[in-house]
């Protein structure tokens, strides 16, 4: 990613398979490394990523930097058992926003919609407001929720 | 279409019956309001470490959270999701209860990717691999953590 | 207190002045011990204390041991400075509660009403819902609420 | 009736500025949103450690948590309540912050009473006393601890 919220350099972090640990400090950054996936899995409520607008999602400056242009933020998948119905043994997904809130997707590098977007992800079973996605403070909301919209994880699973 | 919910919900059912009584050593269910209707709501029936069976809404913090991880982890055991993203889940738990998450997740992760945010010491040692997030001057940066227990095994 | 929630037997904790810690597994009964503060204070939302019903504050029982009749907590507060309109060096203030869910106060020993007892404790800047006390998960609370519900906290205090 | 109020709300805010910088290490402060009328809203500038200012919803949870305390200190500054009692407040903190909120509670009890409720090793060592508390079969009960370091001194 590049430019979204807190990390303004361009920065890659390979996450591999098991289990990985991230830590450090109240506000060094680690929920904005989630806020990132979930805005390249094309979540559009601004408020699940602690922002009023998108545009607050760009690396806002500091006394002596100025603001970002713009941020995005990519995402790679392992596609090598073709669970998503292209043939690349990679799947990247990025999304660019600038400054006016505007959204560029691309999948494999090709400009695409954000609905093309969505399918792609589903088709793996990936989406951007998946219960296996649990924000910091969310843990017990499973158990605050109500029963029908509890039952309704059951029937996205089934 | 009824048959493949019943037959979900039976197994997630089976597998939270399954977790709950290994990581809160009590019992456990899942079960509709009405379970005629799959229409109805869903119920969590806990029970932890053998307490009468309170309503779920009455149980503590460390409760909730043990138990919400046992619903989320009886989904994982009959259909996995790509990747799981847990950001301090830990938050309210006791040592012992922290341990027995972390190596709950330790495990299952042979299998599936998880992706944890957290500050406690140990579910951090039990993690594959380690990033330490860190901010200068407003920007983040990340490095990759080894620690000595990772070079001994 | 007695019969509160988990605390079936009569049980008697001292708080001195200065830094009181209380610590305990998951589940052990620390917040209940601040339940049972907020109860004798006249709270009424059985919500806040984690309870559909009044009478759900009673000790329900095990698989070998019966629910109890009643719940009751007493407490008591140094009155050497007088901050109390009451003559006596100690005050008590004592809620009991029985399976109707019907409660009956006390103030040292004499029975009187809850709108007597919010009295005497506004008295001594004492509320059933004051912000000095922080329950589990609502520590932010105060960020989050509108600047109208904030401004009313300085309003109280003032 | 408005001068109480200016009167209060400008001790709380010169409070608020001294504890956050003690706290987090940054700049902040309490303002009406319109400064004239004491009914409209009051808000909260908070620059943890030389950030720029953000709205104070974007903050980590443990900023939050970090400015929500500071904002109950410089109350209890100007106006302290018979008693204050926090359930796991230090949920979010990390060991620097945790460390920082226990030992402005240690330094402020000297003069208030606080009950807390913490799952924190230092936190439980900066009490003047701790109860443990505990359940068998279902019914808690509660245990005066003494500290190895409590004897020392
Ligand atoms: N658009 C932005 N530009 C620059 N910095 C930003 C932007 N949005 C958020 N931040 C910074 O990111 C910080 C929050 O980071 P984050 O929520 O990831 O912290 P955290 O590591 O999860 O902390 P905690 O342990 O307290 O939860 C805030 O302090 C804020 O200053
Ligand atoms: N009326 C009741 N009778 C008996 N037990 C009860 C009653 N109400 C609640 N409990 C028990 O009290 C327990 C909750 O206690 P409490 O919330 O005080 O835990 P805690 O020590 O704060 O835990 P945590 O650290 O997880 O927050 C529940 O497990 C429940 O079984
Ligand atoms: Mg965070
Ligand atoms: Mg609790």
């Amino acid at each position: 990613m590049q430019g979204f919220k807190s990390f303004r350099k361009r920065v890659s972090i390979p996450i591999l398979p098991g289990f990985t640990v991230f830590c450090g400090p109240n506000g060094s950054g680690k929920t904005n490394i989630l806020d990132a996936v979930c805005f390249a899995l094309g979540r559009t409520s601004t408020k699940s990523m602690r922002a009023d607008r998108l545009h607050e999602l760009i690396y806002h400056g500091n006394a002596s930097i100025p603001p970002s242009d713009y941020a995005s933020v990519s995402l790679w998948f392992d596609n090598s058992d073709r669970v998503f119905p292209l043939e690349t043994p990679e799947v990247s997904i990025k999304r660019k926003i600038n400054k006016k809130g505007i959204s560029v997707y691309k999948i494999n590098g090709k400009t695409t919609t954000r609905e093309k977007v969505l399918e792609l992800l589903s088709s793996a079973r990936i989406h951007p407001d998946g219960f296996n996605i649990i924000m910091q403070g969310d843990v017990s909301q499973v158990i605050d929720m109500s029963p029908e919209e509890r039952r309704e994880i059951i029937d996205q699973v089934a | 279409k009824k048959e493949v919910f019943y037959e979900c919900l039976r197994a997630i059912d089976k597998n939270f019956r399954e977790v709950f009584k290994e990581i809160a050593k009590g019992e456990g269910s899942l079960q509709l309001e009405n379970p005629l209707d799959i229409r109805s709501g869903l119920l969590i029936q806990a029970n932890p470490a053998g307490k009468n069976l309170l309503n779920i809404d009455a149980m503590s913090g460390g409760e909730k959270t043990l138990t919400a991880l046992a619903f989320l982890f009886a989904i994982l055991k009959y259909k996995p999701a790509p990747f799981y993203i847990l950001d301090e889940v830990d938050a309210a738990l006791d040592k012992v209860n922290t341990r027995k998450i972390a190596e709950m997740i330790k495990k299952l992760s042979k299998k599936e990717q998880f992706i944890v945010i957290t500050h406690n010491d140990y579910t951090i040692k039990q993690g594959d691999r380690v990033y330490g997030v860190s901010m200068e001057n407003g920007e983040s940066k990340i490095l990759g953590l080894e620690l000595p227990e990772m070079k001994a095994g």
